[in-house]
């Protein structure tokens, strides 16, 4: 901070705030203001086009992988961050397409985990793979992947239970449902989707590092994006787990998902 | 955590005797950086640093004899000072001869339905019902239908009525008739931007005049909680807060900005997602959790 006059050190203090305030967290936002003050701006309007321009090569982007054959993609997350509405967006985002697709509830665990996705499976005129609730998560994906085999469905959809990252008796419970996929489908066809909260701080990042030791994590959808947080924690992760962000959800209804664009994102957190 | 944090800091104040301006900079950073990792607003983060960087350079800790002890107490004093040192709490019972109604708002996915459960079992011994006034999201009033059967406890519902404060009218009229005496309403979450949602929460409150409104957020929320508070208080004056999500590796700074920006007491936090996870808010547990 010392090679800027007063003037410009304000300026940077307002952009640590700024980038503060869009969670996008302290160690992040130090780097990214070292690397501005090593370029050595003249203006404000080039100080925030360097951020925007060093942000743009951090953060990532992706699309959902695609195979010839029966794909299964699993929905992973901490409780409440909106796994199985996002789901239900992707379902429709792929029925769109003319995939054929089968949901499965193996949320055996909260009280209306199964309901909740069978109200979406009726509104998409999909079918649901159910059992009841308390049963083997595993189970309802053993029998899903047989019927997806069977009926040479495109996509299984996987919805499972909130859980705390740091309860290492439920991520090993998920990374079981995982095996049971893996014993019947290739690895490259299965695609495990964490899902984040917009409005999660720091701890979002936590949350990412946990799931991403536990299972192969592709990609993450970041869910309420229609609320006024920035996630700004999607750079660290992007940056430092390497797991690009593939969609946002933007409201409560099944259209209400966009693919994840930085440029947009980017120009959001200012 | 925090205190060897400080070790090294004043590891070589030992030698010289005295807290300088550049030692107290190095701590007072790293104070900065706790505090931003616990999610803590970035405006209370500017405030507590100059609060503590005025007491530590005052004469009393110049001249202490362990000033990594003495320093760590200056900050730890000051959060508790905007923590509150007193648990502001719900009454332990309720009155048998009335209704009290309590109505809880929040976010999307922030754990209203599953704390109004926990609510009413804490307050078992009060008479309580629960309202399930969220017609909205997909079997929502199944997820109260199948926690009120598991655990005993009365749920008011009415799955053809789509006007949430109808079916709190109605909920209302009913638990009069069958002498409830604690009545918590579940509502939808919401987005504090939504106008139409916000008036929604607003309407409610005006006509049924709820005795507590609480705000259920958890402990995971970014910076902005401050903001989403501040809306929700708008729409209807707040008595105060359930943080959830404590059991998570969430340090709770959003419980330190909350507190301090909004003067929002915090009544409990929720720690799982069983019946019984629900403890009173401890001011000094929360301080220690913050600091690491
Ligand atoms: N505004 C908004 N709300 C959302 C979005 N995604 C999900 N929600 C809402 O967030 C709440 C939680 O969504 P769920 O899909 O039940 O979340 P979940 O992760 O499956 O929750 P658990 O299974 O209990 O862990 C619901 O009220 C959803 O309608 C979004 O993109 N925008
Ligand atoms: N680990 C943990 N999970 C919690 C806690 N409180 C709630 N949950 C979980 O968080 C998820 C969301 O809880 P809900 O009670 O459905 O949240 P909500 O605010 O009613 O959600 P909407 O009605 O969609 O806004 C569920 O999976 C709950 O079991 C808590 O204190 N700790
Ligand atoms: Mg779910
Ligand atoms: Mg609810």
């Amino acid at each position: 901070i010392r090679k800027f006059n007063k003037m410009d050190r304000l300026f940077l203090e307002e952009m640590e705030q700024t980038l503060i305030q869009a969670d996008v967290g302290l160690i992040t936002t130090e780097e990214i203001l070292e690397k501005i003050q090593r370029k050595n701006p003249k203006s404000r309007d080039e100080t925030k086009e360097l951020i925007s321009e060093i942000m743009a090569g951090i953060i990532q982007e992706g699309e959902l992988c695609q195979k010839n054959g029966l794909g299964v993609i699993l929905f992973c997350g901490v409780n409440g961050v909106g796994k199985t509405t996002s789901l239900a967006k992707i379902a429709h985002y792929l029925k769109k397409k003319g995939k054929k697709c089968k949901l499965v509830a193996a949320d055996t665990y909260r009280a209306a985990g199964i309901e909740q996705l069978e109200v979406w499976a009726e509104k998409l005129k999909i079918p649901v793979i159910k059992q009841f609730q308390g049963s083997d998560p595993g189970a309802v994906v053993f029998d899903a992947i047989n019927s997806g085999l069977s009926d040479r469905d495109d996509y299984l959809l996987v919805d499972t239970a909130g859980r705390m990252h740091t309860r290492e008796d439920l991520m090993r419970e998920i990374v079981k449902v995982y095996n049971v996929v893996l014993k019947k489908i290739p690895e490259d066809h299965i695609e495990v989707l964490v899902v984040l909260d917009a409005t999660t701080g720091q701890n979002g990042f936590n949350q990412a590092v946990e799931f991403k030791k536990y299972l192969p994590v592709q990609g993450a959808f970041l869910a309420k994006y229609d609320s006024s947080f920035k996630a700004g924690i999607i750079i660290r992760i992007s940056k430092e787990l390497n797991i690009p962000i593939k969609f946002v959800g933007t409201g409560e209804k099944i259209e209400d998902m966009d693919t994840f664009r930085k440029k947009d994102y980017i120009t959001n957190i200012f | 955590i925090l205190r060897d944090k400080f070790e090294d800091v004043f590891r070589f104040i030992k030698g010289t005797g005295k807290i300088r301006q550049e030692n107290i900079e190095q701590a007072l950073k790293k104070i900065k950086m706790a505090f931003l990792e616990a999610d803590v607003n970035y405006r209370v983060v500017r405030h507590f640093i100059d609060e503590v960087k005025k007491k530590a350079l005052g004469e009393s800790v110049l001249k202490s004899v362990s000033p990594s002890q003495q320093f760590i107490k200056i900050v730890y004093d000051e959060m508790v000072k905007l923590l509150g040192t007193q648990t502001v709490s719900l009454p332990e019972t309720f009155p048998v001869n009335k209704q009290t109604i309590i109505m809880l708002v929040g976010l999307n996915g922030s754990g209203k339905t599953t704390t109004a459960i926990k609510l009413a079992r804490k307050y078992n011994k009060s008479n309580p019902v629960v309202i399930a006034a969220d017609p909205y999201r997909p079997a929502a009033v199944d997820q109260l239908l199948i926690m009120g059967k598991k655990y005993s406890i009365p749920v008011f519902y009415d799955k053809k009525e789509t006007f949430p404060l109808r079916i709190i009218q109605k909920g209302i009229k009913d638990s009069k008739e069958k002498k409830y005496n604690l009545i918590i309403i579940d509502t939808a979450g919401r987005m504090e931007m939504n106008k139409e949602l916000m008036n929604e929460i607003k309407e409610i409150a005006q006509k049924i005049k709820p005795d507590y409104r609480i705000f259920v957020a958890d402990a995971l929320t970014g910076q902005n909680l401050i903001n989403v508070a501040k809306e929700f208080q708008l729409s209807t004056p707040l008595n105060g807060a359930i943080l959830t999500k404590f059991d998570s590796d969430a340090r709770g700074g959003a419980a330190l900005s909350l507190k301090y920006l909004t003067k929002t007491d915090i009544f409990y936090i929720g720690t799982g997602e069983k019946l019984n996870d629900l403890d009173k808010f401890s001011p000094s547990g929360i301080a220690k959790r913050i600091l690491g």
